[in-house]
């Protein structure tokens, strides 16, 4: 563990925190995409498959449980509690995301690290995390407005893998035989994703003024 | 051998 690496999982742990502040203190989930949240459970369930055979630690694991269990209760929230469906942004949230699913489990088929089930899983979830945030990023440029809880959101989303690539580069650096191509250049590609988001995020944060997107 | 060392990052 090195503090970039500890960095990324507090950061991708405040932005979920964010998130259900802004679902459960608004109970509304407008600005988010379910489909996106959707994404991220698939993610998180395909990537720890390991969760009950492979102990890495008590941090490791408890970390994981905590992605599992927070992103299926968000969808699950958005899905069925009865105020927060209501208040879902439906019509615009019309990005195809099973294409993206899809997508990342050809790559996998094709590009995977060994040709073992948790394997391909595994290359799967990082391709499929490095487009999540698609659906998302579509749903604000079309609603334009950005509340300061989303904002934040996917402030510290975006950044938590910007620290992963800073755990990356520092353990290449440190540690003789570690080289993880997939989830560094599918790290790389997701920051890049976010680049416009956090551009307009820091000139309105800048300029003290509020979020646009220009549609 | 070059084991493919286990996922051990989030």
């Amino acid at each position: 563990m090195n503090i970039f690496r500890l960095a990324g999982d507090m950061t991708h742990l405040l932005s979920i925190l964010v998130l259900l502040l802004k679902i459960y203190a608004t109970k509304s989930c407008s600005g988010i995409s379910r489909k996106t949240q959707e994404l991220y459970a698939i993610v998180f369930v395909a990537r720890y498959l390991d969760l009950f055979t492979d102990f890495i630690s008590v941090y490791n694991t408890f970390m994981k449980v905590v992605f599992i269990a927070s992103s299926l209760a968000i969808v699950w929230c958005m899905r069925f509690h009865p105020m927060v469906r209501r208040s879902y942004d439906r019509e615009l949230d019309t990005f195809r995301h099973y294409f993206l699913v899809g997508a990342s489990f050809a790559l996998a088929l094709i590009l995977h690290e060994k040709f073992t089930v948790q394997e391909i899983f595994w290359a799967f979830s990082i391709y499929l995390e490095a487009v999540a945030i698609l659906p998302q990023l579509v749903l604000l440029q079309r609603s334009g407005n950005v509340d300061n809880l989303t904002g934040q959101y996917i402030f510290f989303l975006g950044a938590y893998r910007a620290f992963y690539i800073l755990n990356w580069i520092y353990r290449y650096l440190t540690e003789p035989h570690f080289t993880r191509w997939i989830a560094c250049v599918s790290g790389v590609v997701q920051t890049a994703l976010y680049a416009d988001f956090f551009y307009y995020y820091f000139i309105s944060w800048k300029n003290n003024s509020k979020l646009k997107l220009p549609a | 051998a070059d084991v493919v060392a286990e996922h051990d990052e989030l």
